[in-house]
């Protein structure tokens, strides 16, 4: 299983369409102070289901949705659809490549769908839960989280055994 | 399972080993059980000897050792239990210049076998990336993607 | 008492407004009390508009403009009370190359006034300095002081 | 009033004495990762006063004397001097240069010293209570802290705008 793609609409400073495709191996982003890195970042954790907004900078739900700016109007949806080669069917699905999405609207409605399917949060929590991808998991790191992962307690570095377990 | 849990540990060990010296350049970082008899209960301490210095606790180290400290556990974690991919945002942020390069040739090592995005201002790290996207902001606050070439990314030659 | 703190909340604010333009190639922030019939008790809160994007919380900014809209709350500071020296610990660190060199232009126009130590690995802040000191660990540990002149401490020219 | 110059012997990585004389203008302290750099800033902090050992990255008021290498053994002592141009007067006293000293010995004694003439740490605290260098002042940022002032509380910050008043 490894990662394909990543197509950002309406969330946080993406008020265009974006698609990433990936190489294997390291791709770098790079850019000026505030142009979007982290947004992408945090597209990715979002949409493999991060319920707390506050570890997307945000208070509110629709925080991630674009807010508009001098010149462009806000919009009323923010989608996040993330693409990853199954070929080797690590995530207990039939498919050889699966599309995770994840919308949400001004009117507070959240939408969910793995391969065009509606489908609810719990199930991406549930098709991601082995997949080294779960919660609390360390794959994606934030900005300016590299020293938590030394600080937590001996009792919490435990845990990170026992998800390499 | 506790004999899962001691094999666990006892991987990610010897992972760590192979890894901290070539990010620091020498020295060597410790793994321990707080509770020993009792795995299943117990926390872990993690002691970490610069090149040169005495083993110390993580609480004294600089800025950029303990940012090399928990890059060298993220490393020993994609050994041990490797994810479909990892993304790193300025990581490097607190290194020095060797420090960078160490990183930089760790990651394009460890980019063999796992899938790392990596968000970087470091001309190190961007320098050894299989790829690069440049996120940049237009007039009017919206971020766009450009593809970049490597020499579209590094500031002009002095 | 309630006028000297009217007094000084103004004149910070127009040291913010001084620099903060300067720093960020543009934009403002705005400094305003949560209750303003009664200084005395209210809070203070800071709105910052990037260049070319709205007035936004601190807590939406990026790593960087924060880094950068803090740096320039410390030169409002430096303005309206200055103290006899100032320590800035990497505060550099987050910021991209155009900003690296932006903070060190107004870092050197702050310093004909102030007396400013600042430790950092960025070379357009070292660019700028009037004095250098190079701090190394020996071989065993020990830290020595050597004094540097610019060209000991940039990295070899590419 | 102006900072004239710096001497550490024994605080923490400081095994041998240095002497940091300053210029007026900018300073930059520059040097490798773990090399000494935020010790002195430690240094600095912990010469005007400072009493939150946890500030200081230590857990124990002696962890701040040089605890020794490999080839190196530990010192008694840690000794921070620092001299200041007070030919303004700024600082209530008689003399055109004030020096401020700090010991602290294994044993746990501490001492504290203006102009050589022993006094209590209060008397550091009420010398320069209006210096701009009190406790609460941001006269030292540390590494780490700059993200720190933004996030205060809005009833902290007046705090900051009465440190200006
Ligand atoms: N909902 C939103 N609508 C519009 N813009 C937003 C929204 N949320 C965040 N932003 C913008 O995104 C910017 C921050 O982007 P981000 O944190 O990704 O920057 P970055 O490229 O990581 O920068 P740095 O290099 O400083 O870390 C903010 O300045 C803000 O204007
Ligand atoms: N009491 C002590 N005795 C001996 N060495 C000490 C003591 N306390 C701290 N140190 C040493 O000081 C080092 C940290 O120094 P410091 O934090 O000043 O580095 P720095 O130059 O700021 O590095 P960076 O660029 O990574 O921020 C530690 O690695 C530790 O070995
Ligand atoms: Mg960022
Ligand atoms: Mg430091």
């Amino acid at each position: 299983m490894y990662l394909k793609s990543l197509t950002i609409h309406g969330f946080k400073s993406f008020a265009q369409r974006v698609e990433l495709v990936f190489p294997r191996g390291v791709t770098a982003i790079v850019g000026p102070n505030g142009s979007g890195k982290s947004n992408v970042s945090d597209a990715i954790r979002w949409v493999l289901g991060e319920q707390n907004i506050r570890s997307l900078r945000g208070s509110a739900l629709q925080d991630v949705i674009f807010a508009g700016t001098d010149s462009r109007k806000p919009l009323g949806m923010a989608e996040v659809s993330i693409t990853f080669d199954n070929s080797d069917f690590a995530l207990p699905l039939e498919y050889a490549e699966v599309t995770i999405t994840r919308r949400t609207y001004r009117s507070g409605e959240s939408e969910f769908l793995i391969n065009r399917t509606p489908c609810r949060l719990r199930d991406i929590h549930d098709l991601l839960m082995d997949s080294g991808l779960g919660r609390g998991s360390l794959s994606v790191i934030g900005q300016g989280e590299v020293d938590a992962i030394l600080s937590v307690r001996p009792e919490e570095r435990r845990a990170l055994i026992e998800e390499v377990a | 399972s506790r004999d899962r849990l001691v094999a666990a540990f006892e991987s990610l060990q010897k992972a760590l080993s192979a890894v901290f010296p070539r990010l620091f350049g020498g020295g060597r970082a410790v793994l321990s059980w707080t509770d020993p008899e009792n795995p299943l209960e117990s926390g872990i301490d993690m002691l970490v000897q610069p090149p040169g210095k005495r083993p110390q606790p993580l609480l004294t180290l600089s800025g950029g050792e303990r940012a090399l400290a928990a890059a060298s556990l993220l490393f020993a974690i994609m050994t041990v239990r490797p994810s479909p991919f990892f993304v790193l945002d300025e990581v490097d942020a607190a290194l020095d210049e060797a420090n960078v390069d160490r990183f930089a040739q760790l990651l394009q090592e460890y980019g063999k076998r796992n899938q790392i995005i990596v968000i970087t201002h470091r001309q190190g790290t961007m320098e050894r990336a299989d790829a690069l996207f440049g996120v940049t902001m237009e007039r009017h606050g919206a971020s766009q993607l450009v593809s970049l070439r490597l020499d579209d990314a590094l500031p002009a030659a002095p």
